[in-house]
């Protein structure tokens, strides 16, 4: 997965 | 992290805390759609898979351990522990018709076709839905119990308050995810009817019901 693909919310 | 987020995290644990304390407090799950707590099991299992690849604070990890292990003891609750008071002849609404469509459209609206984003993708669309069953439950019996109002207005609120989040982020980051923002205005227009019944009548203080 690439770092903007990052999901950084729940 | 902004004051919306963290907001709408908060309403997220409270959401399932007055469930927890409800069905445990009461020894009984009556009202409460167990059909819907396993597909918000299924939402969570697959969405946090990306606690093994990837670590964004000990806040993130923290609240998706606290929403799986959550999710599996309200399913405990429900189908093994105080299984005799569950009302299952109105737990009716057929969990495949969510299911299914949905797994159809991550594997073809995605942003990136791989078995962990698609899985994600999954998670934020049957969300969007995993409260049907719990609603068809309601306007089955024609009512609910006034925590089980207090439950459903609390996880409303919570994909409510991501909206603001997305909305906040976008002008302050640039940052915007067209998948969780169209899955999360459809998850709050599903709660729209209910909360217009919770601010008119369980607010004044009446049980929710509704008109035959």
């Amino acid at each position: 997965r690439t770092p903007d693909l990052l999901h950084d919310e729940l | 992290m902004n004051v919306f987020r963290l907001s709408g995290d908060v309403s997220h644990l409270l959401a399932i805390l007055i469930l927890l304390m409800k069905i445990w407090k009461t020894r009984s799950c009556a009202g409460i759609s167990g059909k819907s707590q396993i597909l918000f099991a299924l939402v969570y299992t697959t969405r946090y898979l990306d606690l093994f690849t990837s670590f964004i604070s000990p806040y993130n990890t923290a609240m998706k351990v606290f929403f799986i292990a959550s999710s599996y003891a309200t399913i405990y609750l429900i189908y093994l522990k105080f299984k005799a008071t569950y009302d299952r002849n109105h737990d009716t609404f057929r969990m495949e018709f969510l299911v299914l469509p949905v797994l159809v459209l991550a594997f073809v609206v995605n942003h990136d076709f791989t078995p962990l984003e698609i899985l994600w993708t999954f998670s934020i669309y049957l969300e969007s839905v995993a409260i049907l069953p719990q609603l068809f439950m309601v306007s089955k019996t024609g009512q609910a119990e006034t925590i089980t109002s207090h439950y459903l207005f609390a996880l409303g609120m919570y994909r409510a308050l991501y909206i603001v989040n997305w909305v906040y982020r976008y002008y302050f980051e640039g940052f915007y995810d067209l998948i969780a923002i169209i899955a999360g205005v459809v998850q709050t227009v599903l709660y729209c009817d209910f909360f217009y019944l919770y601010v008119t009548k369980v607010l004044k203080g009446k049980q929710l019901t509704l008109p035959a």
